[in-house]
């Protein structure tokens, strides 16, 4: 198809200027309310005096993730798709031109809540960072094949709810690694911090 | 748009072939994860004495929800949507060629998990059911206009989960009412059926 090509080209565009800039971005896709902004938010606190922080919010329409990263003085966009469950490179690339890519050392990126269409489309960032909750259920893995096939590490948040949904985050693990070779997978509570350094460190932040 | 205009008569020619042979539809929407089979499996149990029900099950890949539903011993055709993140009326005209209308009184279809694509995919049925969890945040509605704007019912589940996520039923409730001048929302815990006759008879069944 020619636009996931041309989504390709544009992505690439998007890293070489991440790279000139010496930004290091990080695309956090997952399902709606899995906990991107949350993990988002524990991540600035910990890493806001290590790196000037920039980020870009991307919804269907609204500004509540934009608003809620606001409140820790880094610089946001908020991006509205409208229509489209996915953001795509062309929308990163004009996002990125409202933001002083020398003013920041990490860009985080929050995409729409989606397991399926974002999949198809990589916005020129370092690292892809797929957030679950627990609360989904034990089979989100076997369900979205190609967006966990291209997940550079996979959070599984909200572990302190799983058994109040009877998940065992070992199914969700063993899944993954069925799908990667070198799986990077960490276990966090956003809502308490708990396994976000862990996470950082696959980061290599 | 060509392919919403052919969706809606596709939509309507259901409608008919479900009118024609007293078929009652209802098209069960939500994000992922947020307890839509669960739901099913409750109102299987609870109608499937009074009406004989057949389902249909539609995910972007695997079989998971099919197999749960199969268990009940009622007629369900599972659909596999690959890229596409909805349902629409063209794939549900297909599957309903599987399935003796005659033998049915009810049928229940699980759309993809998704609040954005299915919105502008109406199937032909009586009611759209859309659910939500509370551990997917209280700003659902705010987020998804269209969707909310289109369902007829909305239920919001996982309400024993609601004070480990610091979410207020109420915002999600008033953000409803605020869309709809005649609104039908019910709080459930599909894991205990609680609230499940309400929802059955707003569904009027
Ligand atoms: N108990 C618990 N609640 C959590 C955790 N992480 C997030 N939450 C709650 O889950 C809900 C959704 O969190 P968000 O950070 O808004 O999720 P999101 O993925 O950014 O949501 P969208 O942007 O709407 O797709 C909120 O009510 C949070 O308080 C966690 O680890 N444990
Ligand atoms: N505590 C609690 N857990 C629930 C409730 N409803 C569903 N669950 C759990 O939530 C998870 C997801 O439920 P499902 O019924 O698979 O959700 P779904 O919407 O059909 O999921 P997809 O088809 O994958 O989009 C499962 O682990 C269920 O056990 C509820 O009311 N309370
Ligand atoms: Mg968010
Ligand atoms: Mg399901």
């Amino acid at each position: 198809k020619d636009i996931l090509s041309a989504n390709r080209k544009l992505a690439e565009e998007n890293k070489k200027l991440f790279d000139e800039h010496g930004v290091r971005a990080f695309d956090f896709l997952g399902a709606i309310g899995s906990g991107k902004t949350m993990i988002i938010e524990r991540l600035i606190e910990r890493l806001g005096d290590k790196y000037r922080i920039g980020a870009i919010t991307g919804d269907v329409s609204g500004n509540d993730d934009y608003l809620r990263l606001l409140k820790y003085g880094i610089e946001v966009v908020n991006v509205n798709t409208g229509k489209e469950c996915h953001l795509d490179a062309h929308l990163i690339q004009h996002a990125i031109e409202k933001i002083d890519l020398d003013s920041i050392d990490l860009l985080f990126i929050e995409n729409v809540g989606n397991l399926v269409c974002p999949a198809d489309f990589p916005l020129g960032t370092e690292k892809r960072v797929v957030v679950i909750s627990v609360t989904e259920g034990d089979d989100m893995v076997r369900k979205h094949p190609v967006m966990f096939g291209e997940a550079d590490i996979v959070v599984i948040n909200k572990i302190d709810l799983a058994e109040y949904v009877g998940v065992n985050p070992q199914i969700i693990i063993s899944d993954y690694e069925k799908l990667k070779s070198n799986p990077m997978i960490v276990k966090t509570n956003a809502m308490l911090g708990e396994g976000i350094d862990e996470l950082i460190s696959m980061m290599e932040l």
